[in-house]
């Protein structure tokens, strides 16, 4: 479909982040956003709310985090945003009704260890990776 | 109570509400379901051995002390150095360290660590007049698919002995019972020995690693341990007079076994 709208907006034109006419309209979309830009909140998920302390022995929770906000340019310093995004983000101008801006998740992943009971009441400790969102960015 | 609490500042968009209960119940198969779990365990007690989830909580808190809260990892650990590093600090503060299994690598590749409470309830080797010897046996069949036994070894407890065999030497053996014989000896097969001081109190620990992957391997042959105790001038006695604590003893102090594991398939959630 981009291919499509490539020769719709005519031959001399191209999707090159270089492009004046296109960069314009990026600065114009940053301008005109006013929603919160794509941060990393926190939220915490409890074992002790979940009912599970007779059987999880540590942690009583852990703090997992989300990514939430607007992927618009420029980023924030801290934050990159990957060639899919930019490419995501110009399709977008291109069709904003059908095509969604790129997506606020998670770029890097830690993982939290968990203590817990079995039915016959051996104790496990397991790493579980990709649990606690470590920073969030633009894909 | 509210199963995710917003702790951060609040997006606009966010909806702040208490969970309702069929969206708790499916919360909950979620988080089991990445757990690796069929089911909510429901642990049963084994009397009172609390000796290895203290064990279990020393790691854990050894390995979470770098982290931030809720055991988190830091992502340079993740390469299995900082795991190593910690299991070590562990190791010298809990017994004197094995040696085979402080200079080999699985330390540096164990990504789980499960213990194992001893099932034997009737200790007849630690009554006066019964044979020299001790049983154990321990339930592995609850261990996760797709992981791989690196290390095992069991533990059991070692009090100072200051009466009768004052400045003896003990050899503590632990075999692995090959066949259960009802009218002759058991067949057994040994599988580590120390030589302790009477004087001496701490941690006893064994290496079952072979065993422990025959037992994961084929269940059927995991007809528990055996433990016997001699003088050095080769008279078995009690393991009770060698100041080996059993099942009368303190409960966190009661024997029990510890694998070492590392995943060796990748977990994949079932599409439902």
């Amino acid at each position: 479909s981009v291919t499509s709208k490539r020769r719709h907006h005519g031959r001399t034109k191209s999707t090159s982040v270089q492009e004046s006419p296109r960069a314009a309209s990026l600065t114009e979309y940053n301008t005109s956003d006013q929603r919160q830009a794509c941060k990393k909140h926190e939220l915490y998920v409890s074992f002790r709310d979940l009912g599970w302390q007779d059987w999880i022995i540590a942690p009583e929770g852990y703090a997992a985090y989300y990514c939430d906000g607007e992927c618009s340019f420029p980023l924030n310093a801290h934050m990159n945003a990957t060639n899919h995004a930019i490419v995501q983000t110009l399709v977008h101008l291109m069709n904003p009704d059908y095509i969604p801006k790129p997506c606020c998740a998670p770029t890097k992943l830690n993982a939290i260890s968990v203590l817990f009971f079995d039915d016959s009441s051996n104790v496990i400790l397991k790493k579980y990776r990709n649990m606690v969102v470590r920073a969030c960015g633009c894909h | 109570g509210s199963l995710l609490l917003d702790t951060g500042d609040m997006h606009s968009s966010f909806v702040h509400r208490r969970l309702k209960q069929h969206e708790k119940r499916d919360m909950q198969r979620e988080i089991l379901s990445i757990l690796g779990l069929p089911h909510r365990p429901r642990p049963h007690s084994h009397g009172k051995q609390d000796s290895a989830p203290l064990f279990m909580l020393d790691l854990y808190n050894a390995m979470s002390s770098g982290g931030s809260g809720g055991g988190e990892e830091e992502e340079e650990e993740e390469d299995g150095e900082g795991f190593s590093h910690r299991y070590r600090a562990v190791f010298t503060t809990q017994s004197p360290p094995l040696a085979s299994l402080q200079d080999s690598t699985f330390l540096n590749q164990a990504d789980m660590v499960m213990s194992f409470v001893n099932l034997v309830e009737h200790e007849k080797g630690f009554a006066l007049y019964q044979p020299h010897h001790q049983e154990y046996k321990f339930n592995l069949s609850q261990i996760p698919e797709g992981e791989a036994v690196t290390a095992a070894e069991f533990r059991i407890y070692k009090e100072w002995v200051r009466r009768h065999f004052e400045n003896e030497t003990f050899q503590i053996s632990i075999y692995q019972v090959l066949h259960e014989n009802v009218n002759s000896d058991t067949d057994l097969l040994l599988l580590d020995t120390r030589t302790v001081w009477a004087s001496e109190e701490g941690w006893q620990v064994f290496d079952i690693t072979a065993t422990s992957n025959l037992w994961v391997m084929s269940p059927q042959h995991n007809l528990g341990l055996q433990l016997h105790v001699q003088t050095i001038d080769g008279q078995g006695i009690n393991p009770k007079m060698a100041g080996l604590i059993g099942q009368h003893g303190p409960h966190d102090k009661q024997p029990f076994m510890v694998a070492f594991f590392k995943v060796s398939e990748v977990h994949i959630r079932t599409t439902r």
